[in-house]
């Protein structure tokens, strides 16, 4: 099974 | 602030790609233009709307101000406005509100409307710079027809792009079905190219729903760019024709 990932993950906060 | 598009069609399409996404957005207005960013409220996918200043038949900007509106508010107000209307937008330093003023093409209907303009703490998110492993280029309506067909069979999608192919793949419930599109060999119209750029090979699943908003903005453009790094968000861009912008959006990924 997969998860799904949240953009945070990736991207920075500015 | 002050701005004058054209062509409210524009306007009325950008934001029937991103109501659906996106309750309430900062339109972000600067010397350089207007632009936008707003994740959904699961932060699985993002939006972000540039129109370049110079895509506009006026533009004037002072200082940067931050437009806090509520999306379906402004939808009511834009089903006022023709299609082929100009749009003029103002706001003043105060922020507290924003006019509308639609005129039609024959300038003998001016209809003027006022939107309470809202606070939005928003989070805005740094997007790096990325070299994509591969990058698809195709028509905004075939991406659009394999999300709706394969949506019903399914939640996910696996991409999957190699120099040869990119192939759309759901496994569901009731079975399993695929499309896979050939990069174009004759071009007969350029709105019809399929091209692959491709540095590796890419094999990722991601949630349909979101592939299915993203086609809300298919209306905007005749082709849509698809960029893809394993391990990284896909890139979805729609761009407005020549030098006036694009609405690009973000999907995280599923992972294993």
């Amino acid at each position: 099974a997969s998860s799904q990932g949240r953009l945070e993950n990736f991207f920075s906060i500015k | 602030f002050e701005a004058r598009l054209t062509q409210a069609s524009l306007i009325k399409k950008i934001l029937e790609a991103i109501k659906d996404l996106v309750t309430d957005a900062n339109f972000d207005c600067s010397p350089e233009g207007l632009s936008l960013q707003a994740m959904d409220s699961s932060h699985v996918s993002l939006v972000s709307m540039v129109l370049h200043a110079q895509g506009f038949e006026m533009f004037r900007c002072q200082r940067a101000v931050s437009l806090g509106i509520n999306l379906a508010s402004l939808t009511k107000i834009l089903k006022c406005a023709g299609n082929d209307d100009s749009i003029t937008l103002r706001a003043d330093e105060k922020g507290d509100k924003a006019e509308f003023v639609f005129e039609s093409q024959s300038q003998d209907r001016l209809s003027e409307f006022e939107l309470k303009l809202m606070d939005i703490d928003s989070e805005h998110l740094g997007i790096p710079d990325t070299k994509y492993s591969a990058i698809v280029e195709m028509p905004s309506s075939e991406y659009r027809r394999i999300c709706s067909d394969l949506g019903v069979m399914g939640d996910t999608v696996r991409i999957s792009v190699s120099k040869e192919s990119v192939k759309f793949q759901v496994d569901g419930d009731i079975g399993k079905g695929s499309v896979c599109l050939h990069p174009s060999s004759v071009v007969d119209k350029p709105t019809e190219v399929v091209k692959i750029s491709l540095e590796e090979p890419v094999d990722m699943i991601f949630s349909i729903r979101y592939l299915n908003y993203f086609a809300k903005a298919a209306p905007l453009s005749d082709t849509v760019t698809l960029s893809l790094s394993k391990d990284f968000p896909l890139q979805i861009e729609f761009k407005f024709g020549e030098q006036m912008g694009y609405l690009r959006y973000y999907l995280a990924p599923k992972i294993d």
